[in-house]
Order: structure tokens, then sequence, then C-alpha cells
């Protein structure tokens, strides 16, 4: 697994043509809300077995 | 067959005077643990055609008449209703008798993914007409399979490859290098984001993670084996379970940005095993 095939399924997943350009400063000062970390702990906590369709 | 694309389209019985016959096999102890299914083949045997029964059939039987064999795999639910799957058919010669031979692996598979206590395997062959139509002959009625019991009884045999020897092992030992001697196992790696310019104020979580590679070899079958299942290509080592990947990332909306949690698909793997192409994808059993 390389960064480029995880910046590929990121794009995908969020529609985008390319990763948005956002200023260092504003991601400094943003906090994730509760909500939003409880659903991401949640999600790594119980993400599922996929049976994969092989090669 | 064999595609997880394609679903069974329900239909209306327009034609319902199929002679059906339903095969029982106890399956228990009869797949060795820690074994892969590779095939399972029902072996029916058709009898000779009864002289005395052709002659009383009303009208000749021309040599090239066949009749439409068709296995499904029966279900019997815990609400006593039955539910069946397609698994095998084809046409066989009427005059022919002898051993006739189905793949009925997916039935097994079927099989396998039931819950304990399991239901003995049920099959259910069906003898049907070649053509439907006005003029369809009934000859397909001439058509005996050796009973359950009886001489030349059905035969099931089950074909599996032992993963002790040809399966593969858990995680690779972190201790010893991968070499081409090394039997197909997970190998654990890291992926730090906090490196990738592209990350960069824009993938709030994680800063990275452990991902994992099937690497090593798998133990091939002999000849013998090879030349017995042609449809089966050389065993690979694959991810067999994958997870997906949550992360938290940046987003732009309007003027302001947020976070926002999104999930990647397929991105971890949860477990290498050996595999063919070829080989059989099993279907889901529905609930």
């Amino acid at each position: 697994l390389s960064g480029e095939q995880v910046l590929d399924s990121l794009l995908k997943q969020l529609q985008l043509d390319q990763p948005p350009v956002l200023d260092g400063d504003a991601a400094e000062g943003l906090a994730i809300p509760a909500h939003v970390r409880a659903q991401y702990v949640a999600l790594l906590q119980h993400s599922h077995a996929d049976h994969s369709r092989g090669k | 067959r064999f595609s997880q694309n394609f679903r069974e389209v329900a239909g209306r019985f327009l034609v319902s005077e199929a002679s059906t016959h339903l095969l029982v096999f106890g399956m228990e102890q009869r797949l060795p643990p820690n074994s892969e299914l590779v095939q399972a083949v029902l072996r029916l045997f058709q009898e000779p055609l009864p002289r005395a029964a052709l002659r009383r059939h009303e009208r000749p039987t021309p040599r090239s008449a066949r009749a439409r064999v068709t296995i499904e795999w029966l279900r019997v639910r815990d609400d006593g209703s039955n539910r069946t799957a397609l698994i095998d058919s084809r046409l066989v010669s009427i005059h022919e008798s002898g051993w006739k031979a189905f793949d009925v692996t997916e039935a097994v598979n079927f099989w396998q993914q039931l819950s304990r206590p399991r239901q003995p395997l049920l099959l259910q062959v069906s003898v049907q007409r070649e053509h439907l139509g006005p003029g369809a002959s009934g000859a397909h009625r001439l058509v005996r399979f050796g009973a359950q019991g009886a001489r030349g009884e059905p035969q099931l045999e089950l074909h599996t490859l032992d993963l002790k020897d040809y399966g593969a092992q858990g995680n690779c030992d972190p201790e010893a290098p991968v070499t081409e001697g090394t039997r197909c196992c997970r190998q654990e790696t890291y992926l730090d984001l906090q490196g990738m310019t592209w990350a960069e104020n824009w993938v709030l979580e994680p800063p990275g993670f452990l991902t994992y590679e099937c690497v090593g070899s798998c133990l091939q079958p002999p000849e013998a084996l090879t030349f017995k299942w042609p449809f089966l290509g050389p065993r690979q080592c694959i991810a067999s379970e994958t997870a997906s990947l949550p992360m938290i990332v940046r987003m732009k909306e309007g003027g302001r940005t947020r976070a926002q949690v999104v999930s990647l698909p397929n991105m971890r793997v949860q477990k290498c095993s050996c595999a063919s192409d070829g080989a059989l994808v099993p279907r889901g059993l529905e609930p």
C-alpha cells in the first residue's frame, strides 16, 4: 500500500480531482469536534473484514 | 454461474411436470478440518432406457433426443419454508446410460455457511424436457437415475486441499527476512502520512497507520491435481480479507473549514490466503 493509493482512494471517496489547497494557519486552529472524533473512533473499532474477491 | 453480479430471477411456472428427486447427503465430518474445498462433484448413474417403455412412448424418440437435468441446492429455513439456488444444469442424451457428473461445489459452499447444527446437504435433481412448447416431446420422462441405496446410487465427491500444506501462515515472522521460500504471510509495515505533502493541512487523523502486505509464495498442487482441475490457475498469496480505513480530513465550505470523517474501503489487509484464479468465489448465503 502506498501513499499514492491512499490519496487516490481519498479523492475518489470525496469525489475530488485533487487535494484541496488549505492554508496551514487554519489547520493549526481547527479542533476536531467531539462528535466527529466519536464517529471516527467508532469506525476504527468496527471496521469489518470485507471479503476481497481476490486479485 | 459463480458470478456475484447476477441474482436468480423469480418466474412463474408455465409447465410444472418436471420429475424431481431429492438427494440427501450427511456431511458432518466429511470435510477435513483446515482444508479448502476445491471441487465437489455429484455423479448420477443414468439407467439404460427400458425397451418396453420406449415402445409404449406415444411417438418415436429420435436418437438425438435430450433432456435437461438441473441441480438445485435446497435449504430448509427455520420457519419451515424452502429456498433453492440453481447450482448446475446441462443436457443429457435420453438414449445414453452411465455416470453423469455435475459440479456442485457451490452447493457445498452454501452448506458450509449454514449455522450449526447444520442440516444435511439437500440436492434437488429435476429432469425437464429440452424444449418447451406445444410440439415438445415428453421423452424426458424416460430418463431415470439410480436412486440412493440402490445399485448405481448417487456419489458425492469432495476434493479438498490440506491448508496445512497448501495454505498461508498467519503473520510473517518479523525477525525473519522474507525470501523466496517464505510461505505466504502478512507482513507489517507502517505508512507515515505526515511525510506526505498532499496530506499536509488536509489529513487530521491518523498521522499514519499500520499497513500490511501479503508476501511469500504458495505451495502448488502436484501436476496430477492441476491436470484434474484445469480451470484453476496457480495458487497465489493474496489479500482474502480487507478492512476499511477511517480518516478525518479538513473540508472547505464557503469561507470556513470543518472536520469530516471519511472511510476508505479495502485499505487494510486483515488476512492473507493462498488462492487460485479460476476458483469459485463463494456466493454469500442470504439471511
